[in-house]
């Protein structure tokens, strides 16, 4: 039996409405640690890896682990029809074939309940290695959103380039050729407007912006992102969630031939 | 040129 229930359900809404576009069906996967998600984008260049902590739920019980396979359009449309203070309940029968999400308004004034189909998915597991990156940088997740919207008018490659006087986005289409540099900024007043970057050493990479575009739709999830890379590795971009967890985007690098 | 890389090229499946 599994039995969830989350006070801030808008977190969960967030999290699907952010990864909806890039993976159509995943497994979502419960233990007594809580829920998790990997899943590769249909085309196999990126990955995502979503943890939700058992401890961020009211009230959680999962008596053995369970892997519920879903649409995630399907479960988008269903989060959709909660309110956005709702508390969401997520039930679930060992063997059952279906979930159930319940709503309930703040005042407990109106409870809903959709139960969805759940669906065999037999998704490939990757192991993700710890990896002790060349370049961390936090910044405003707002301003990653710009920058991957801005450069996208201009060109369909980037290139990162993390160095000691701040991170440098470049890239150039048919239009022309764009430039933006993002240096550290701990001084700002609001925490959320400050930019940190931890360089080990100088590094630069390459990346379709068309993918880097889509991980900003976890923008609403967070007020920072933070990006780690090392060369020749995918970049991580990482969005918390909360204090209850992470949901963490991989991105592959293009490389020379 | 620049080759786009498959993310299982980098992490081997559990």
């Amino acid at each position: 039996m599994l039995e969830a229930r989350l006070v801030q359900g808008s977190m969960l809404r967030k999290v699907v409405d952010a990864v909806k576009d890039l993976v159509s069906d995943a497994n979502i996967d419960v233990s007594s640690s809580g829920f998790s998600l990997q899943a590769m984008d249909t085309s196999h260049v990126s990955l995502i890896a979503m943890h939700l902590r058992a401890d961020a739920f009211e009230h959680f019980r999962c008596d053995r682990p369970m892997s519920m396979g879903m649409s995630l359009a399907n479960l988008a449309k269903v989060l959709k029809c909660a309110g956005s203070d709702d508390i969401v309940t997520l039930k679930a029968n060992d063997d059952g074939d279906t979930v159930t999400f319940m709503f309930e308004s703040p005042k407990e004034d109106r409870v809903s309940d959709f139960e969805l189909k759940l669906m065999d998915i037999d998704s490939e597991h990757l192991g993700i290695p710890d990896t002790d990156y060349c370049a961390t940088v936090t910044m405003p997740a707002g301003e990653y959103a710009r920058i991957c919207k801005d450069l996208s008018s201009i060109g369909d490659t980037v290139v990162i380039s993390a160095t000691k006087d701040g991170v440098k986005f470049t890239t150039s289409g048919d239009v022309g050729t764009a430039n933006v540099t993002v240096r550290q900024n701990t001084t700002a007043d609001k925490k959320e407007d400050q930019t940190i970057i931890d360089l080990k050493e100088p590094v630069a990479l390459t990346f379709a912006l068309r993918y880097l575009t889509s991980f900003a739709k976890a923008t609403p999830l967070a007020t920072h992102v933070t990006l780690s890379m090392t060369r020749e590795l995918p970049v991580m971009v990482e969005y918390a969630i909360q204090d209850m967890g992470h949901l963490r985007f991989y991105l592959a690098p293009k490389i020379e031939d | 040129k620049l080759a786009q890389r498959a993310i299982g090229d980098f992490f081997p499946s559990a």
